[in-house]
């Protein structure tokens, strides 16, 4: 049980490090062991960006969290595809360029998994292979399929 | 995966509602409350979520439309989820499997796999190790991207166990 | 002083009513006085957006509560300007539209208040008199100033 | 007003950073990571601000440039606001009115006004019924804005009172 759960972190950590340094353009990344409180087992996230030193995960910025997380969950999802993924505006925190570097990651990911991904960026729209619209009718939501080409030219 | 989604009476859409997924990235937009995050709400609580925070609700009866200025309240929640299930995935002997949690404002529930009643349990045992139990991987909500960094070492772990 | 906040009060919910009225073309908002837990004077936030029924804060969207809680903001700069303000992201979960409702009612804010605003937003920045960039160079943040003419052409 | 601010050592400005502001709207703007929201902390930090959680830190020595791969740390941060006073808003007898705060590594901190040394609750008291003291109204953190939607109703009038 705990070699399995050992082999599987053995090989999340390389995934991580990797689509971490796809995700960021550098840096490093990296799940450690550690022993918690009251000697229970526990896992901590390290990591390390392009240019600057190693520091505690509260310092980073606002969107540096939100890339580290999805470096995180992109890797769990190329080890161990769900049936389908749900994410809400998880890219909410990222500048222009991220959410260039975000997207085309997850078109990737779109290769070998499900995705549904609610967004407002227009990076993130660009690879979604179709668009369902949302609007709000008399205190009540509608549903209208979009064409890609309205997104794409405008 | 996922094909469709049929949401009738749950939050926002007060009327039946379809939506239709592709095999790969469907992306769902729209303006501020216009009710995004209710089909991903709609997802979790089909698949059995019971956290009313999670849902964003104070009572479990608030998931059940309440009205608007043009509309009377309704006095049923219904979604369904139509899952494929060609490759196997679910251990059921069928090519499609249908979700369906019903929720009334007495507060009855009623949940079926495909047409037949079943509990919630029955529900969360096919769902076991897929990503998409409760603390799966799979389903992230509206600002929620980070948590995962700000949870304690033994919840990281157990996040990780999950997916394993 | 009772009755001085009494006093307040009533101003800041009829100023708090009409910002709301702006920001989301309609609907309304008020600030009630509750008994809290032991007998603990308080006050609640009611509102209920065009279209809507009157709902409890917790069911609102995203973008719903920041412009809900902008509009609580706004009102209180109205009636209370601070010496200055400084503002991070508030504009996050905005979309398109409702960044430009929020921008065009900064503008007027800006006219007695001063205002500090860190952004990502294209509208927001439109309504700026001036633009600080920051930027990251070998670790350390440096500071340089923008041209306007830059973000309104591109 | 705020004329300008000069940080130094504070988080990720290693070097002596002067920004001016603008009497109206002044815009702040830049990549993910590159300093914006910590020079609102630094900003927050000079005005008295003591909880480590508010500036995103574990332990005070946070606060200080800690180096990065083509830097080295820094012993101190400092951070100065220069305040417009032609209007005698704060009670002093000064047209402009430089608020410094220091910390060292040692764990020692500083305070002046206008160059005299003084103790931090000589600043907050400046400070008192601006909207710029403690759970002030006028100055809102990344991620902070919805959060008084959240509070108590207690929490709530008291935030208030804060501005009445
Ligand atoms: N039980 C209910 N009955 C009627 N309307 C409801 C109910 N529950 C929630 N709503 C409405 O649904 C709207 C919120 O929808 P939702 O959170 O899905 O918006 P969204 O599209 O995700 O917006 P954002 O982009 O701001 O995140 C709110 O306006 C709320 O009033
Ligand atoms: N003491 C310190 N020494 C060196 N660098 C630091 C220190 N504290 C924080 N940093 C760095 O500052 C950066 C974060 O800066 P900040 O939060 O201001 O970014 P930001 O511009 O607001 O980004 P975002 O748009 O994502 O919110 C992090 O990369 C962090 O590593
Ligand atoms: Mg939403
Ligand atoms: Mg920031």
């Amino acid at each position: 049980m705990e070699q399995r759960f050992d082999e599987f972190l053995k090989l999340l950590n390389e995934e991580f490090d990797l689509v971490f340094k796809d995700l960021f353009g550098g840096g490093r990344a990296s799940l450690e062991k550690v022993v918690g409180g009251e000697q229970k087992e526990g896992i901590e996230i390290i990591v390390e960006l392009p240019g600057k030193k190693r520091q505690s995960l509260g310092l980073l910025s606002g969107g540096e969290r939100a890339l580290t997380s999805i470096a995180l969950l992109f890797a769990l999802f190329n080890l161990k595809p769900s049936p389908f993924c749900v994410l809400d505006e998880i890219d909410a925190a990222l500048d222009e360029a991220n959410v260039q570097r975000f997207s085309a990651y997850l078109k990737k990911i779109g290769e070998r998994n499900q995705v549904v991904l609610i967004t407002h960026r227009r990076g993130s729209m660009e690879v979604c292979t179709k668009l369902i619209g949302i609007s709000m009718q008399d205190g009540c939501s509608k549903v209208l399929s979009l064409p890609m080409e309205n997104i794409k030219a405008g | 995966m996922l094909k469709k989604v049929v949401i009738q009476g749950f939050k926002s859409f007060a009327e039946k509602t379809e939506i239709t997924f592709e095999p790969s990235i469907t992306g769902i937009v729209g303006p501020n409350g216009s009710g995004k995050s209710n089909v991903a709400e709609a997802i979790r609580w089909a698949l059995g979520e019971t956290k009313t925070k999670i849902l964003r609700s104070e009572r479990q009866q608030d998931v059940i439309f309440t009205g608007s200025q043009g509309k009377k309240p309704v006095g049923m929640a219904e979604v369904t989820l139509i899952l494929d299930n060609s490759n196997k995935y679910f251990p059921l002997p069928y090519d499609e499997i249908a979700i369906t949690r019903r929720f009334f404002r007495s507060g009855e529930s009623e949940f079926y796999i495909n047409k037949s009643p079943c509990r919630l349990k029955d529900i969360h045992e096919l769902l076991v190790d897929t990503g998409l139990g409760k603390h799966g991987y799979a389903i992230i909500g509206q600002g929620q991207v980070d948590e995962i960094l700000f949870s304690s070492p033994e919840e990281k772990r157990s996040y990780l166990e999950e997916a394993a």
